[in-house]
């Protein structure tokens, strides 16, 4: 079950658009767009995530979001969460070796320990 | 229990309850403490709790959790990792002793997680870049790891309760394993001495142990308390 993504690329795509306030935002076709994807999202994960509470919390939500913002049903979507291309942005989910690549140099490690009695 | 800081100081905590170590914007670690006994006011680590939280197209959110005599190699969902990408799982879990030791790697943010059961206390230790560490908001002020044990409840390690074991007999156990008067000598003789129990010097052995293999190196891994520095024994 992917709703947790679906959630995250919704909170991403929306992020920039909370600054104007709920009653900018029922106007603003970028948040229909965005309401969209997520729907479109939902719906792709919907066979594995027939159990999942949050997946039917979301779908709820959306459904009275679409309607709150008087968003049409059709229309585009929001742009799709960019994915790595090439070698460096490949290694996006590797942390030490996109550091490297970004800044030159291995990062600073720290530690920290919790033991005994 | 015993903390070693990101900063390197290093605290005796009596902390009951649930206790974040570490919460940030990629990670949240809550280590819950209770009494080593009845009557007593020490207390020991009986379950920790790691949220990973998702982190865009690298991995979903992972909780894994682990609790005294149950140290899982898994997350809480049964799986034993999360994510793939170029061929390389971006968070695992492994372990070298089913049910008392687990290692997870969250490579997405350079992090590594070990979590241990010594006698009958749990123990973490964590080795995280500096940048992922200061990825928080100034709200989440409470983090053992950031900011040390709060000083209401800090316990003076270098002076370990009296009884039930003799103090010369736990200084010598832990000068036969420990080869530095450090800060992890130290906490093995208040383990000892508060507990009666040789097996929770393994506690600070096993910290050693990950000091030494998380920061890389002879120097630093030593911490000396001001009171008492040289060799053990």
């Amino acid at each position: 079950c992917r709703i947790l993504r679906c959630n995250s690329e919704f909170v991403a795509a929306t992020v920039h658009l909370s600054g104007g306030g709920g009653a900018a935002l029922s106007s603003d076709s970028a948040y229909c767009g965005a309401l969209r994807s997520y729907s479109l999202c939902t719906k792709r994960t919907a066979r594995p995530c027939r159990g999942d509470l949050a997946y039917h919390s979301a779908v709820q939500g959306i459904e009275d979001l679409l309607i709150q913002h008087r968003c049409p049903r059709a229309g585009p979507t929001a742009r799709p969460w960019p994915r790595p291309q090439g070698a460096v942005l490949g290694d996006a989910c590797l942390y030490e070796r996109s550091f490297v690549s970004r800044e030159g140099r291995a990062p600073e490690y720290r530690h920290c320990s919790v033991f005994g009695d | 229990p015993h903390i070693r800081t990101f900063g390197d100081d290093f605290h005796t905590c009596a902390v009951q309850g649930a206790w974040p170590l570490i919460d940030n914007d990629y990670l949240y670690v809550q280590v819950t403490g209770a009494p080593a006994s009845q009557g007593t006011h020490h207390t020991v680590v009986t379950k920790i709790t790691i949220i990973f939280k998702s982190w865009r197209q690298c991995t979903d959110q992972q909780l894994y959790q682990a609790e005294l005599d149950d140290v899982p190699a898994a997350f809480a969902d049964g799986s034993q990792w999360s994510g793939e990408r170029r061929g390389r799982r971006v968070l695992t879990v492994r372990t070298d002793s089913p049910g008392r030791h687990a290692e997870i790697r969250a490579a997405y943010i350079g992090t590594l997680l070990v979590v241990r059961q010594s006698g009958r206390s749990l123990g973490l230790s964590v080795r995280s870049p500096r940048g992922v560490l200061e990825a928080f908001h100034p709200d989440h002020d409470l983090q053992l790891c950031v900011w040390g044990c709060p000083a209401s409840y800090r316990v003076d390690a270098l002076r370990p309760p009296p009884l039930p074991h003799a103090a010369g007999a736990a200084e010598a156990h832990c000068a036969a394993l420990l080869p530095t008067r450090d800060v992890y000598y130290h906490a093995c003789v208040f383990d000892l001495t508060a507990s009666g129990d040789l097996n929770s010097s393994g506690a600070a052995v096993g910290a050693l142990q990950d000091a030494r293999s998380m920061t890389g190196s002879g120097q630093g891994v030593h911490l000396l308390p001001a009171a008492a520095a040289g060799p053990a024994g």
